[in-house]
C-alpha cells in the first residue's frame, strides 16, 4: 500500500462522509445530484460483489462495507428522508443515468479481463464509475450555484482520482507486472472529466469569487 | 505479491 493509494482512499472516504454528514446535518441535499449518487451506489454493489468470497485485509473488507453503507444511506436519505427529500432539486437534476448506464454494461461485455460474471460486473463498476459524476456536473451546470460542500464534495472526488494515477504510476514502477488497462484508461478518462471543474474551481478559490461554471 | 489479477483497489 502506498502513500499515494492510501491517500486516495482517504479522500474519496472524505468525499462520501462529507457528503453524508452534510446532508444529515442540515437535513439538505441542495444541489447534490441524486443521479449521481445512485450511480455510486451501482458502482460500489458492482464492485464489491466478492465482498465476503475474497479477503484481501481487513482494511479492504471495512473500506468497501464503509462505501457501500455512505453510498446507500446517501441515495436512502435523497431519496425517503421525509425532510432531505423536499431539498432535492429534481427539476434540475434530469440527467437520464440509464444513458450511461448501458453503453458501460455493453463495454463491459466487450472489454473485460475474464468473460465470467464478476470479472463483467467489475469491469461495468469501472466504466460506471468513470462517468458517474456526469449527472453532477450537469447540475452544477445547470443551477450555477455551486455551495462550497458541493463544490468541495466534487473536488475530493478528483483528488481521489489524481491520486489514484499517482498511485498506479508508482506501482508501475515497484511492482513487476502490475498491468491493470481497464482501470487506467477508465481512470484517466474520470480524472479528464473533473479537469475543467477543478479549473474553475482553482480560479474561483484564486480570486477569491463565488464559483461559477460558464454556461 | 498477489498473483496479478487480483483486485486488491477499492
Amino acid at each position: 500500500m502506498n502513500v499515494f493509494r492510501l491517500a486516495g482512499d482517504m479522500t474519496h472516504l472524505l468525499s462520501v462522509v462529507v457528503l453524508l454528514l452534510k446532508i444529515h446535518t442540515i437535513k439538505s441535499c441542495a444541489g447534490i445530484s441524486l443521479k449521481t449518487q445512485e450511480l455510486y451506489a451501482v458502482v460500489f454493489a458492482a464492485r464489491y460483489l466478492d465482498l465476503f468470497v475474497h479477503f484481501v485485509s481487513l482494511y479492504n473488507t471495512v473500506m468497501k462495507l464503509v462505501f457501500l453503507a455512505s453510498s446507500f444511506s446517501i441515495v436512502w436519505y435523497m431519496k425517503r428522508h421525509k425532510i432531505v427529500r423536499r431539498t432535492y432539486d429534481k427539476d434540475h437534476d434530469t440527467f437520464r443515468h440509464y444513458v450511461l448506464v448501458l453503453p458501460c454494461l455493453l463495454l463491459a461485455l466487450l472489454i473485460n479481463e475474464k468473460f465470467t460474471f464478476r470479472e463483467v460486473m467489475w469491469a461495468f463498476s469501472i466504466y460506471l464509475e468513470a462517468v458517474a459524476i456526469f449527472p453532477q456536473l450537469v447540475l452544477l451546470q445547470r443551477t450555477r450555484n455551486i455551495d462550497n460542500l458541493t463544490g468541495q464534495y466534487v473536488f475530493f472526488l478528483g483528488a481521489y482520482r489524481v491520486l489514484y494515477i499517482l498511485n498506479w504510476i508508482y506501482r508501475y514502477f515497484t511492482e513487476p507486472h502490475f498491468v491493470h488497462w481497464i482501470s487506467w484508461v477508465a481512470g484517466i478518462v474520470q480524472t479528464l472529466l473533473y479537469a475543467d471543474f477543478f479549473y474553475y474551481y482553482i480560479m474561483s478559490w484564486k480570486n477569491n469569487v463565488k464559483l461559477e461554471l460558464p454556461a | 505479491a498477489a498473483p496479478d489479477n487480483v483486485k486488491d483497489e477499492l
